[in-house]
């Protein structure tokens, strides 16, 4: 298990970092294992000693850094909505990508992104989904145009819902 | 190990029976606010035996069964059942196929079927533990909740970590 | 004060179920003041003895009803995403509407509102805009639309923002 | 009473002095992720004397100032003006524009102006209270926190309403 972890640790640490960087186009992020007490961290906070024991105790957490290319090394709360839900899918996919979940559903993640950012995130949506099966809950047009298959939802005036579904190719033919 | 189809009865603004067949790239949910998309989600976590009324947005049985209006009466319970494909044998039984059926009563109790044997909530998660697709928080991203993983405390990230070993 | 409030609440009470319809098309949507401790309300759940003696007491608290046209009335986590935003603007300008703020900053509250609702929104938006100024910042094409003035930011390459300022009519030309 | 400019200097990513002028109507601010929109208005917030950190996205003044980069050095100070049209005397001040300033220092250390005169905190509170624009919170809305208002408690939307009063 502690061998595991060390190594899956690893893993999503260096995933995490590829897909910051693929989003924001540059800069860097960072997990750390942090050893330390609730009450705050250790004296060995660089996590040296949870690595040496292999053990990721009770104690361990796990700190999170990110840079967006030419800023300073921000705290969460200073980065911006978009830059927070970006960051955040980028961990999110980092996880996938080293354990591979069979399914994954996203409810509107992309709601915060503009434009630029949706098209980095269906990129990196696109190579995940050859491993995961994706169900994308989205508004957004840069996500609907790299769906395979589409159900349109709407609600009646029976207050019960009633789906359709498209196929890719036919919205493309209305459009 | 994939998902094939939902089939929605009674759940929250799903009146009828409502089949969603997925194909294994990329499906996409869309449609105007309030409705239905985000109850397919909770119908989903639903019938993998969540029970957190928040994570559900029902606090009790009653919220998510379709409580009907002046056009069409309530339902008295709900159905939900999601068919796996598990030709690959990812999922520990001998079953290419695997149907996974929770049905609820306006007393609040569930009952949950694997192929239609009746088994119990923790033989679900046992079954899906492999996956850790119950446990795991990162299977199912709830509306307004992706920032969520940012602010975790340092433990429950570490344990985010360890489902995903 | 408590002659004061009264009038006050009924003002933004019955606003708060105009802007609901407005919003909704319908539906129904109603404060009501209930007279309870922290624990729970008390037997004069209607709030009327806190009429009767014009006592907003610190007991008093506003409960907050939704009931969209069609359905049977919802506690507030029912509602979808887009719907509690909805209501939750309903609300404010419901207070706007009461008590004109000279000015009123709106950051992004329309990100999760569908085409059509964006459009019921920027209706309110433009009536409440005679009294009140408003800076809106938003990514939503329908609300940029009706702007008298529009300030365009972006990030240089020193981690600075610029900003360039754009007159409505120009956007147009460019469009 | 309307604002009329507003003066952003040192002000997070707003290194260099930063001008906008407002007209009465609507003003839409526009631009990609992480541009600094939304730090525009936490410079508004912060002149009109706001102190919680978790709303002005800020633990500590150093985290409100210019922090600098390989390109730019960091300010060593933070200075926000706005500009009010006072014609129609709703302020109770007899001029017919103020200059409401605030400096903020690495240190921690805030200064207050009104048209250039120094003040305390407690001037710039008494003198916006008419508009109950400081404590009213439905006068700045920040992002992701339009849903605020329906999870308050009901003693808390109360005080909503006796802010409008
Ligand atoms: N038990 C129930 N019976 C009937 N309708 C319900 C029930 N529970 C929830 N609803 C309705 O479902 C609607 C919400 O659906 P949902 O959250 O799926 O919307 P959505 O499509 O995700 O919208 P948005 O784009 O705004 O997020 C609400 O209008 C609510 O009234
Ligand atoms: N003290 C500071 N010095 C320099 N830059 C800062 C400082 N504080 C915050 N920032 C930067 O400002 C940016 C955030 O700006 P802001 O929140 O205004 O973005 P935004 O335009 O609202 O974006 P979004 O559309 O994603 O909400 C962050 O990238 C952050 O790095
Ligand atoms: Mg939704
Ligand atoms: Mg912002």
């Amino acid at each position: 298990m502690s061998k595991r972890f060390e190594t899956t640790f690893e893993t999503v640490a260096s995933g995490f970092e590829e897909y910051f960087q693929a989003f924001f186009g540059g800069g860097h992020a960072r997990l750390t294992l942090q050893q330390g007490s609730p009450s705050g961290p250790s004296p060995d906070s660089s996590g040296e000693s949870a690595k040496r024991t292999g053990q990721a105790s009770q104690n361990t957490g796990v700190e999170i850094e990110a840079q967006p290319p030419g800023k300073r090394l921000q705290n969460m709360a200073q980065l911006s909505g978009g830059e927070k839900a970006l960051t955040a899918v980028a961990l999110l996919f980092a996880l996938l990508q080293a354990n591979p979940s069979p399914f994954c559903v996203l409810d509107e993640v992309d709601a915060m992104l503009d434009e630029v950012n949706v098209g980095r995130f269906v990129k990196a949506l696109q190579a995940l989904s050859k491993k995961t099966q994706f169900i994308v809950i989205t508004h957004n047009r840069g996500t609907i145009e790299v769906a395979d298959s589409i159900y349109g939802v709407s609600m009646g005036p029976d207050a019960a819902s009633r789906v359709i579904s498209m196929r890719l190719g036919d919205v493309k033919a209305d459009a | 190990m994939y998902l094939k189809r939902l089939d929605i009865q009674g759940f929250k603004s799903f009146a009828t029976r409502t089949t969603f067949e997925f194909g294994q790239g990329i499906t996409a949910i869309v449609g105007p606010n309030g409705s239905g998309k985000s109850n397919i989600a909770d119908a989903l976590r639903w019938v993998l035996g969540e029970q957190s009324g928040r994570l559900l947005r029902a606090r009790k049985m009653e919220d998510a069964i379709f409580a009907g209006s002046s056009k069409r009466q309530r339902a008295d319970k709900v159905e939900v059942t999601l068919t796996l494909d598990n030709a690959d044998g990812w999922l520990p039984l001998d079953f290419s196929e695997v149907a996974l059926t929770r049905r609820g009563y306006r007393n609040g109790d569930s009952e949950y079927r694997i192929n239609r044997k009746r088994v119990r909530l923790r033989d679900i998660h046992e079954l899906l533990a492999k996956a850790s697709v119950t446990q795991s928080s990162y299977a199912i991203i709830g509306q307004g909740l992706v920032e969520t993983v940012l602010n975790l405390r340092p433990d429950e990230r570490r344990h985010l970590i360890e489902e995903a070993a």
